[in-house]
């Protein structure tokens, strides 16, 4: 993970006594190419270097070079990954969350993930098909709904979704919680994307919860920017952390959306999903 | 986009920022910039670079029958809706496809992969989810002895995982027990999204299986799937087919001219 190698950079400040302007040019141009290599987007790197050389001050010896570098680039990073909070709720009756993101991210999934634990949590949730596109994409909510004893209901009707179904199950409902799952759509797919603006305007989600797959590559601040673009998005859902030791992704579409990252996925049983902790948690992540 | 002369050193800056976005490794990048500094700078030598170092074309080895092909890969990648684009692409030359859906695991898998199929002229074969993956291949070889085509699909895990690994072995002993052919293609699935972590990905699945070819999916999206060089580079295994959108037809054979187009700009 990207704390792991930050570190290994810092180490071989270990031995010096104070920090010159020199040394925080080397270790900038060195981190350059450590943030690329951990798969963060090119633009995000280049920010973030700017931010900490502008951050980043000469030291006399009063604190270690080395403790002073990671408390500075670790502060950044934690800073703009955030972490858990509570999601929003509505006062007047259900909280509508949606899930939206690439094809394939893991929505599904995350979707009755959450569910579950919102319910642990004492909420009443329901878990709302409005993918009208994927074959058998309301029946594997439906399942992974079952299976968690969550409940469910379809919002599908004729290869579309319909908004007002929405409204009146919303209007009349006693849970305490609709999740609402999307259809996958790339940042490039603009009649899906105005789609999401619209779902969003009419529904007014309490949150818009962008799944990201943290394998992603370059693409992650593009997509992050489309998405941010389309729908007001509220936090972020880091969904296969299992199955990235780099973390790049995570703090490129942090930093973009600038919304930080609420829960992190783990693995593919309902339990595999975790509040996002910078610290410890995202060790997954962060390494 | 570089036009006429050589290139500048801020132009060698921004080839090198281009091809780390493009998924390209950095030495990879690096290397490649290196390359085409010392040949001449300039837009063709760029393209001719490219193309030098592409993966060259390797033909599905699909022309003995029956032919079995296994896609493989890690979560939310897009194997199951290229298994039902290559079923399309045998079906409507009328060769006689079996499609295997041994994904026994994830929820409505089943149920996904035989609704994308179901209008094509195809025998699906599937199973109860939570059954033996292998029993599904056993079965869907044993009754179709007469078929051209097997498109076996396989449950996505994350790389890194060792029960992924011996499940691959073992639907590849099952398969061998038919034929020491099969399977004549394990294709691995890529995300082109995932930029390096697909390159990671092969690294991983070698170990457990012969991985004969790659798959690149979601080209639709703006990623440009560098990470294929470095496969080809260090692994020689060839991209064999490139998807590009959800409809059974977003799917044709690699170009090599194409993918460096995209690149190139
Ligand atoms: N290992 C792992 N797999 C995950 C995780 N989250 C989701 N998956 C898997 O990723 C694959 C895709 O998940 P889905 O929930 O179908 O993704 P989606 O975003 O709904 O896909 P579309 O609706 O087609 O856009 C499935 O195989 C899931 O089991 C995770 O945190 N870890
Ligand atoms: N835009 C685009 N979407 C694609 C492409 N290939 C697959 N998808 C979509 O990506 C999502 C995941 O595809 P699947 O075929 O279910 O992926 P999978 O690898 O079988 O997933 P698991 O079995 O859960 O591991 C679906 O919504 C597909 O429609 C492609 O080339 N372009
Ligand atoms: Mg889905
Ligand atoms: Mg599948």
């Amino acid at each position: 993970g990207i704390a792991r190698r930050v570190q290994g950079l810092v180490s071989s400040f270990r031995s010096k006594g104070v920090l010159t302007q020199e040394d925080i040019n080397k270790f900038l141009s060195d981190l350059r190419w450590l943030l690329i290599e951990a798969d963060v987007s090119l633009i995000v790197v280049n920010d973030l270097l700017e931010r900490l050389r502008e951050k980043l001050k000469p030291q006399t010896g009063v604190v270690s070079p080395a403790d002073y570098l990671l408390k500075v680039v670790f502060g950044e990073i934690a800073q703009i990954l955030g972490s858990y909070r509570p999601l929003a709720t509505n006062a007047r009756g259900l909280s509508i969350y949606m899930l939206v993101g690439l094809q394939g991210s893991g929505k599904t999934t995350t979707a009755a993930k959450l569910g579950f634990f919102l319910k642990r949590k004492g909420k009443s949730v329901v878990l709302g098909a409005a993918d009208p596109y994927r074959p058998a994409g309301a029946e594997q909510l439906k399942v992974l709904a079952a299976e968690s004893g969550l409940y469910f209901e379809s919002f599908v009707d004729q290869g579309s979704v319909n908004v007002n179904r929405i409204k009146e199950f919303a209007k009349k409902s006693l849970h305490d919680v609709l999740l609402l799952d999307t259809a996958g759509r790339l940042h490039v797919e603009a009649d899906m994307l105005k789609e999401l603006t619209q779902l969003s305007q009419l529904l007014s989600p309490q949150e818009v919860l962008l799944v990201v797959d943290a394998m992603l590559g370059q693409e992650a601040a593009d997509i992050a920017r489309a998405f941010k673009d389309t729908a007001p998005v509220t936090g972020i859902i880091l969904s296969k952390a299992d199955g990235d030791e780099r973390g790049g992704a995570a703090l490129s579409v942090a930093y973009v959306s600038g919304v930080p990252v609420l829960f992190m996925g783990t693995g593919e049983h309902v339990s595999d999903f975790e509040p996002f902790v910078p610290d410890e948690t995202a060790a997954m992540i962060l390494g | 986009k570089v036009t006429g002369k050589a290139l500048t050193p801020e132009q060698e800056e921004e080839l090198l920022s281009r091809l780390i976005s493009a998924d390209f490794s950095l030495s990879k990048a690096r290397m490649l910039v290196e390359k085409i500094r010392n040949e001449g700078n300039s837009p063709d030598v760029v393209r001719k670079t490219l193309l030098e170092e592409a993966p060259p074309v390797e033909p599905l080895r699909d022309d003995s029958k029956p032919f079995v092909a296994f896609l493989v890969g890690v979560n939310g990648v897009g194997k199951t809706t290229t298994i039902a684009k290559m079923a399309h692409l045998y079906s409507s030359r009328g060769l006689r496809v079996v499609v295997v859906g041994a994904d026994t695991f994830r929820a409505a898998a089943q149920d996904q992969l035989s609704l994308l199929v179901e209008e094509l002229p195809v025998v699906y074969v599937g199973g109860e989810r939570g059954s033996d993956s292998g029993a599904v291949l056993f079965r869907a070889l044993e009754e179709n002895k007469d078929a051209d085509v097997f498109l076996v699909d396989t449950a996505g895990r994350i790389h890194t995982s060792k029960a992924l690994m011996d499940e691959l072995g073992k639907l590849i002993r099952v398969s061998k027990k038919f034929s020491a052919e099969y399977p004549q293609e394990v294709l691995l699935v890529l995300d082109s999204t995932q930029g390096l972590q697909g390159y990671r990905q092969a690294l991983s699945f070698v170990k457990g299986a012969p991985i004969t070819g790659l798959v690149l999916t979601k080209t639709d999206s703006t990623a440009k799937g560098g990470m294929i060089f470095s496969i080809w580079d260090e692994l020689r295994i060839p991209l064999k087919l490139v998807c590009f959108g959800q409809k059974l037809t977003d799917i044709d054979y690699y170009s090599p001219e194409k993918v460096v187009d995209s690149i190139a700009g």
